[in-house]
């Protein structure tokens, strides 16, 4: 379903180059529950954005369902990512100037569902993440955590077959953030593909699988359970 | 040093009264370490950004070292923040046109030091946050743990008596976060004061003392070790 082939991402910076991934190979199944972890920096959220194509590689291919994505003009891009793709962002990235019952809504558009349909989808998924109370607040009028989860509403709303999630629990309460693990692993069960992110120990050991980064090179890849 | 009188912060939203902090009263003593828990919304944000000077409240009073900070003209305010407190906001908030160590050196303008002094400082806390390779960075160049560290070493370089800390390690990785509460316990055996929000119960029992939050007000108030 998603597979890297010796994809690299390096930054030109001054005299430096930065390998934010280098060389990185690895395969995901369709179903599968990978956790990505690794220090600060590791290149964690880099892999992620080349995965939910919002980052080119500047060397190797990306190849997801078959298609290698590289070789995609935008619009079959924006098709692909908007149809299968749910991203949890680390920074969230709500629009401002939207309340946030029309973030939420804002990527059921590519569905081609009726109006009626994205609101009563939208105000679903807020209510899974206990914020039917804020639909008409704006971002900047919500908790750090309030806007993590709107984040959360966003990517799962349309029922993407790929959720990609970048921390998605790292501003919310343990009793929160476990709500939101439990959604995620009953997507799972429903046969969803979950990339999560996490510095969390105790959220990576849920996962079926781990790769783990270090300065942009993978140095495990295997079963959670592992000693 | 810090006390709240009755203190609430309500938002009219329509026809629903948000109680953000609901009659809250305490105080904190000069060298306390101090750990501020609650669920995602239940007010921590508000209370620091009122105890940091950034906001004020609807109601009730804010004494900060025996001062009534609602009797203090602007110049009179921004003197007290700016000498007394370091803040590590939840959300960074980096300045995006200014580099990573132009954003460090910003608060150091205020305690009257000469430019190689505030570029000595500004080093030397970077350093201490493992960023001495990002100096020139932009903040958008930086991974989000790296952006949270930058807030970090920005809050703590100009030695402030009191720091305040709204989860600082929600983006790090467990060894860094380890390394930024060791960096704060020596701070506070050095004499500083520390208010800390965390959702981590593992990192709250490390203050001495807790102050729990439910919508808006104190449901506990007391020593961090009791049961
Ligand atoms: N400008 C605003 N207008 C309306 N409501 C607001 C505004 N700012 C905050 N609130 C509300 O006040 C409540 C408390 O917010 P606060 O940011 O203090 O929570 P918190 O405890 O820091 O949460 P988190 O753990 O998610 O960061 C929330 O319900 C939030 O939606
Ligand atoms: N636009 C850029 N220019 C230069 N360097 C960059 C840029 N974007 C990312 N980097 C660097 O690439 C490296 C990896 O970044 P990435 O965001 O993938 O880390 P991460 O593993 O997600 O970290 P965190 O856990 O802190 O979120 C970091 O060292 C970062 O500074
Ligand atoms: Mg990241
Ligand atoms: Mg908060």
């Amino acid at each position: 379903l998603i597979a890297f082939n010796n994809v690299s991402k390096h930054y030109q910076m001054g005299d430096t180059l930065v390998k934010a991934a280098d060389d990185i190979s690895m395969e995901i199944n369709p179903g599968e529950f990978v956790a990505i972890v690794g220090r600060s920096g590791s290149g964690k959220s880099t892999c992620m954005n080349i995965i939910g194509c919002l980052d080119v590689p500047t060397s190797g291919e990306y190849i997801l369902k078959g298609e290698n994505v590289g070789a995609l003009n935008k619009n079959e891009l924006a098709e692909i990512r908007n149809k299968m793709l749910g991203f949890i962002f680390q920074q969230y990235n709500l629009l401002p100037k939207l309340t946030v019952l029309e973030n939420v809504e804002v990527p059921l558009m590519y569905a081609g569902l009726s109006k009626a349909d994205r609101r009563k989808k939208a105000i679903e998924a807020l209510d899974m993440v206990q914020l039917s109370d804020k639909l008409t607040n704006m971002p900047n009028q919500l908790s750090g955590g309030q806007q993590q989860r709107v984040s959360i509403a966003r990517a799962l709303a349309g029922d993407p077959a790929i959720i990609l999630a970048d921390e998605p629990t790292g501003a919310l309460d343990s009793k929160t953030s476990r709500d939101v693990l439990g959604l995620l692993q009953e997507l799972h069960k429903d046969g969803h593909t979950i990339v999560l992110i996490t510095h969390d120990n105790s959220i990576a050991v849920t996962a079926e699988r781990i790769i783990r980064l270090e300065d942009g090179y993978v140095i495990y890849d295997g079963p959670a359970d592992a000693p």
